[in-house]
């Protein structure tokens, strides 16, 4: 499974 | 003929430039558990809110004709960012998809 830092990375624009 | 579309249909959404923000957050991104970008978040009062036609929960294959398939989440972000801000162009292409249906 890819690594748990990656899986909340939200950016607004 | 009315029969169910068994496939995800891409829809190519313009959004116009009308509003200081674009107004979307997305999450996702090659490798992760969400390989697309997804939209998470659209705000009122946005150019995509505005649009009408980008909702909550499509994942974006295309911008402006530019593949995210494969990019990592920043770089899609960065995409989408220099999209908005660059004055060439008074609009964005999204390429979106609605998933499972």
């Amino acid at each position: 499974s890819p690594p748990k830092e990656y899986e909340d990375e939200v950016t607004f624009f | 003929t009315g029969s169910p579309v068994p496939a995800p249909t891409a829809t190519l959404v313009r959004v116009m430039k009308n509003a200081n923000t674009l107004g979307i957050a997305i999450e996702g991104g090659a490798n992760t558990h969400q390989p697309l970008p997804r939209i998470v978040t659209i705000q009122k009062g946005g150019s995509a809110h505005n649009c009408g036609q980008l909702k909550v929960g499509q994942v974006i294959l295309e911008v402006n004709g530019i593949f995210l398939r494969g990019r990592e989440h920043k770089d899609a972000a960065r995409i989408i960012a220099e999209a908005f801000k660059t004055k060439e162009k008074d609009h964005i292409d999204f390429l979106v998809v609605e998933p499972g249906l």
